[in-house]
């Protein structure tokens, strides 16, 4: 098993095609 | 080559002191030289270890707290590779450029490639509505020198995060080099949560390894530097060379040299004020190599099992801004199912010795936070804070309760998921865990 106590095991993904369209970052600056 | 040494650097940057006006010219540069003197020894250092790249983080030379203005005097006009300049041998060819001369002889002199990430200022007519009053659109820049101090790479960061000082470029830029030790793709810091250019150099551009300075906050328990880059090569399959800023006071550390098959070398301190150089050897061409990972159906398990029992009291908790369903951990051992709306999640595991703490399974799936750009879909075992279910999400630094089985999957819509394992103590399991080719992520034996 594992050597050590965990804190997370997670699977983490990115839709990219469902994105907001205004998440091009050539428009503006993230707060 | 087949193999290449690489070399990242996590750099405690010197801060000029926050001014309401720019400095002179002069004080920028003064600067500037001493973050590169630093910058220089671990330089050396990698060069004499045999390195042939080493990567500097982001903002290395001058922080991040500007304004428009504040930061001008820090930049200066970088010329685009195509123009074959030796700054080193050529510093007065394209007028006032002392600090890529430097760090073009700082890679000459070394025979070692130095990407370092310093302000661009390209000048643009004041009629044209996108031009800043200034005239001048500024860029947070990355740059690589060859081994001969040649300029070979510019990069211009595209994904921009609280950076009123820069402009972003109009499209992403696709910056690759090729060396005899693999082609390289270059991206900035937030660049890597986003598909262009990040996605684009990998499955498009094919490149080898990614070259990725960045001044990285650190976000429990999900975006951690160490964890999230980690997993970002294992996803796309790529070598991923890290180079973080080191500022505890914002939470900022986390580098790596990070392979397709599992993390090489990581250093994580939030204990100290030192900066850290770390080397391994890597694969060339991680695509030839016996121990590339295959591709993964990420949901191919997960679409294909029964359910398991969907535990009556699922509840839902928030981390930072996103509604995740949780269903608790109850038993030593157990299989669990948790959904939330198309997205159900999948965990089969067995605890070692349950401790007094508290452990749940979460799904999440929608655009992410406050900024809602990001679609995200999240399948998570946690720990959460405290031994109240209210406290799950919450960043958590230490456990206790080992695991001797764990396997996660997800009816995941995307084939770009990032596996992500973290231990007690913000530390990453090289070689103990593994992705299967139906997308269980499972501890190995």
């Amino acid at each position: 098993g594992l050597s050590e106590p965990i804190l997370t095991v997670s699977l983490f993904g990115r839709w990219y095609t469902k994105d907001s369209p205004s998440s091009s970052g050539g428009i503006r600056n993230l707060e | 080559l087949d193999t290449f040494i690489a070399a990242v650097y996590e750099h405690p940057v010197l801060r000029p002191k926050a001014t309401e006006t720019p400095v002179s010219r002069d004080d920028a540069l003064l600067h500037m030289n001493k973050n590169i003197d630093i910058l220089e020894r671990a330089i050396q250092q990698a060069a004499a270890q045999g390195a042939q790249i080493i990567v500097t983080p982001e903002d290395a030379l001058y922080g991040w707290k500007f304004t428009r203005e504040t930061i001008f005097p820090y930049l200066e006009d970088i010329q685009d590779p195509r123009v074959a300049w030796i700054p080193c041998q050529d510093p007065h060819r394209f007028g006032d450029t002392p600090v890529q001369a430097r760090l073009s002889c700082l890679a000459k002199n070394n025979s070692i490639y130095v990407l370092a990430n310093i302000g661009d200022k390209k000048p643009c007519n004041s009629h044209k509505s996108t031009c800043p009053p200034n005239g001048y659109y500024q860029y947070n820049t990355n740059v690589v020198y060859d081994a001969k101090g040649q300029l070979v790479a510019r990069y211009h960061k595209y994904n921009l995060y609280s950076e009123p000082q820069f402009d972003a470029p109009e499209n992403p830029e696709l910056v690759t080099f090729n060396t005899a030790f693999g082609k390289f793709g270059i991206f900035t810091c937030f660049d890597i949560l986003f598909h262009d250019p990040a996605v684009t150099l990998v499955k498009d551009l094919q490149v080898d390894t990614i070259l990725f300075p960045t001044a990285w906050i650190n976000v429990l328990p999900l975006l951690t530097a160490i964890e999230f880059h980690s997993a970002w090569a294992m996803g796309m399959r790529v070598n991923l060379l890290a180079a973080n800023i080191h500022h505890v006071q914002q939470n900022m550390t986390g580098s790596g040299i990070y392979a397709p098959d599992s993390p090489k070398i990581f250093h994580y301190d939030m204990k100290t004020s030192e900066g850290k150089l770390l080397l391994w050897e890597l694969n060339s061409h991680p695509r030839n190599s016996p121990d590339y990972p295959a591709a993964v159906d990420w949901s191919a398990y997960a679409t294909t099992i029964k359910p398991f029992p969907v535990q009556k009291n699922t509840f839902s908790g928030f981390m930072s801004r996103d509604e995740f369903n949780f269903t608790e951990l109850f038993e030593n051992a157990g299989n669990l199912s948790v959904c939330h709306k198309d997205l159900c999640c999948h965990l089969s595991y067995r605890m070692l010795r349950k401790g007094n703490e508290v452990y749940v399974l979460g799904a999440f799936t929608g655009l992410h936070g406050r900024r809602r750009r990001e679609y995200w879909q999240v399948c998570t075992m946690l720990k959460c804070k405290t031994t109240n279910v209210t406290t799950c999400g919450q960043p958590v630094e230490t456990a206790l309760t080992r695991f001797d089985v764990f396997s996660l999957s997800g009816t995941f819509r995307t084939k770009y998921v990032f596996p992500e394992v973290l231990l007690t103590k913000v530390k990453l399991s090289p070689g103990k865990f593994e992705v299967l080719k139906d997308g269980r992520l499972v501890n190995k034996n």
